[in-house]
């Protein structure tokens, strides 16, 4: 016999632990640590560097299994969508900032018209990023801007657009169906332009994040996601199975409040990162 | 459901008079698993199951109550004990010997602070108090529009900073002038922050340290996951915390976090944040909020 390293329901019993306290999941966390048993069965040595390595590569397949090949359309509309205080609207932002940076002609669309100086501030972060906006009265159906807004920046040669809307709660009904209403209204506004259609998810959210994408991806077909504020302790696990289990996958981190921190999301860079 | 769960790993129980180590283990397996979908922290969670093991070994299990629901029912009012503060007073607002009172908020980015502080500004007002909400944020582009706009629709005073202001002034500043403006309370909205933001985390505890607010509460989102604990911990050795707000508890998290925090912390929860209004604001009652986190 080659390899027959058996570990022990300690260092099992740990290894849960840990990628559970990553908020990946009892589920995947078990899935997981089932697979590097296996591995670790066909090695000689109970090392911990190969201990690790399994580790890594259980968690890259999983988030391998959504594309990264991709770039970002063009023309394209980008919405931004998440529950309360997730990010989206700074992350709408540093999108602008980025794609306008990659010389794209950058329009922000301010679908929030709910909340309490919402309007005030997506337009200091499109003055930040050097791009146009379009807002609407506060209180303003949400449809009614987002169409005026791609109607007038598909008037004035944009090419990317980006829309932010306001924080709701996936369990709340009408909320969601005001959201699918943005969605046709995209579609109408601009037909045949590529939709990228993202949940802003913040890296300290735990097992709910299955909910909230189970239920946004109903209502509107998610194409991605962007983990926000993983400048922070929260190492968002989560993401993990949610690549698993919806094939969900991360096109960018939200890593600080500037304009700049927002980078591409890079599946080995971050296999290591959750398991260091 | 976890009831059903229990019952059935007692199934073959049949006719076994106690609860004994062999046949609770599978029980506190599936205990396990559901504090952990619910977010309870998995060092909170350990000690947790070890408190209901002591409990339930040795139970009898009588004839009108099945092994299953006599393990059910310690986890449940095990877990209610804990969320329960010891001195039946600690999950409500204390007020100061001489005005003004003050209530300080901290927090992530995004729990809810901004609309935590109006919605306990409108509680305040409709309990015939005065209070007053201090736009100590400056950071955020727009957080004092938000606060102002607040607190117009509340019909409450509001401090802005003036030019060159840093967030201790504005609040020094507050203080000095609140009674003469007809607030008696004064609510310190505060910048989100990361504990581990060393100046940011200087600068809420100097306000602390300055202005002794009788009241500074930890705003916790009710979705947070495994990291809840690592913040509350940072924030209570930095600021002598002395209550916490749960919100966006009308979401469907299960909000184990907030066990998490305050079995650890030992600070009471005060009240949950149940919706975007500034009418969203209940007290805390710990039997829901253990029915809630068992799903
Ligand atoms: N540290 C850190 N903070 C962030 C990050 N992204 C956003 N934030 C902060 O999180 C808070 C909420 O951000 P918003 O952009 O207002 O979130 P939102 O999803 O638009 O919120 P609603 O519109 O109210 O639902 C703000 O204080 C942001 O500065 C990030 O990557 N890191
Ligand atoms: N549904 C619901 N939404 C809430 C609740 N409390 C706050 N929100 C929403 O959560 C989002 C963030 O709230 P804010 O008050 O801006 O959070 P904050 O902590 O002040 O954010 P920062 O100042 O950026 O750190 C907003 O969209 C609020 O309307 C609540 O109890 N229920
Ligand atoms: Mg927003
Ligand atoms: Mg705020």
């Amino acid at each position: 016999l080659k390899g027959s390293v058996k570990l022990s329901e300690a260092t099992l019993a740990q290894m849960e632990e840990s990628l559970v306290a990553c908020d990946m999941g009892s589920e995947t966390a078990q899935a997981i640590v089932r697979e590097v048993e296996e591995a670790m069965k066909r090695e000689e040595k109970a090392d911990s560097d190969l201990l690790v390595r399994h580790l890594r590569e259980a968690v890259l397949k999983r988030l391998l299994k959504t594309d990264s090949n991709w770039v970002l359309p063009n023309p394209v509309v980008v919405l931004l969508v998440g529950v309360n205080g997730a990010g989206k609207t700074t992350t709408a932002g540093k999108l602008a900032s980025r794609f306008s940076s990659d010389g794209r002609k950058v329009l922000l669309a301010a679908g929030d018209t709910f909340r309490a100086a919402a309007e005030e501030q997506l337009t200091e972060w499109a003055s930040r990023a050097k791009v146009e906006i379009v807002r609407g009265a506060h209180g303003a159906a949400p449809s009614a801007v987002v169409f005026d807004s791609l109607k007038s920046g598909l008037s004035h040669g944009t090419d990317c657009f980006i829309v932010d809307t306001a924080g709701r709660l996936h369990n709340r009904q009408n909320l969601m169906e005001e959201l699918k209403k943005v969605v046709r209204v995209v579609e109408k506004a601009a037909p045949g332009v590529k939709q990228e259609k993202w949940l802003v998810l913040d890296a300290n959210t735990g097992q709910n994040a299955i909910n909230q994408a189970k239920e946004f991806n109903r209502e509107m077909e998610l194409t991605g996601i962007v983990l926000t504020k993983l400048d922070g302790t929260a190492k968002g696990g989560i993401v993990v199975a949610l690549s698993e289990q919806l094939g969900l996958p991360v096109r960018y981190l939200g890593v600080g409040e500037g304009l700049e921190d927002l980078i591409p999301f890079e599946p080995k860079m971050f296999a290591e990162a959750l398991v260091p | 459901q976890l009831t059903e769960k229990i019952q059935k790993v007692f199934k073959n129980l049949r006719g076994q008079g106690k609860l004994t180590e062999e046949n609770i283990q599978e029980a506190l397996k599936q205990v396990r698993l559901a504090l952990l979908e619910a977010d309870v922290n998995v060092e909170t969670t350990k000690l947790f199951l070890e408190r209901v093991k002591v409990k339930a070994l040795g139970k009898e299990v009588s004839l009108s109550l099945s092994p299953g629901q006599v393990m059910v029912k310690i986890v449940h009012d095990e877990l209610i004990q804990l969320l329960t503060p010891k001195d039946k007073n600690a999950n409500k607002l204390k007020f100061a010997p001489a005005p003004p009172t003050l209530i300080l908020l901290a927090g992530l980015q995004g729990t809810g602070k901004t609309t935590t502080a109006a919605k306990l500004a409108l509680w305040l007002k409709k309990d015939g108090r005065r209070p007053g909400l201090v736009a100590a944020d400056l950071v955020r582009p727009a957080a004092i529009d938000q606060l102002a706009t607040l607190a117009k629709e509340i019909d409450v005073p509001i401090f802005k900073p003036e030019p060159g202001e840093k967030a201790l002034d504005v609040c020094l500043r507050a203080v000095k002038t609140c009674l003469q403006n007809n607030a008696n309370i004064l609510i310190l909205d505060t910048a989100g922050r990361l504990q581990i933001d060393e100046d940011m985390m200087k600068e809420i505890a100097e306000i602390h340290q300055k202005l002794k607010p009788t009241n500074i509460m930890l705003v916790v989102d009710a979705m947070t996951g495994q990291n809840a604990v690592n913040v509350a911990q940072a924030f209570h050795a930095r600021l002598p915390l002395t209550g916490l707000v749960l919100t966006k508890a009308d979401g469907d998290a299960r909000g184990g976090a907030i066990f998490s925090i305050t079995s650890v912390t030992g600070v009471p929860i005060q009240f949950m944040g149940v919706s975007e209004k500034m009418e969203g604001l209940e007290p805390f009652y710990p039997d829901r909020m253990a029915s809630r986190i068992l799903g």
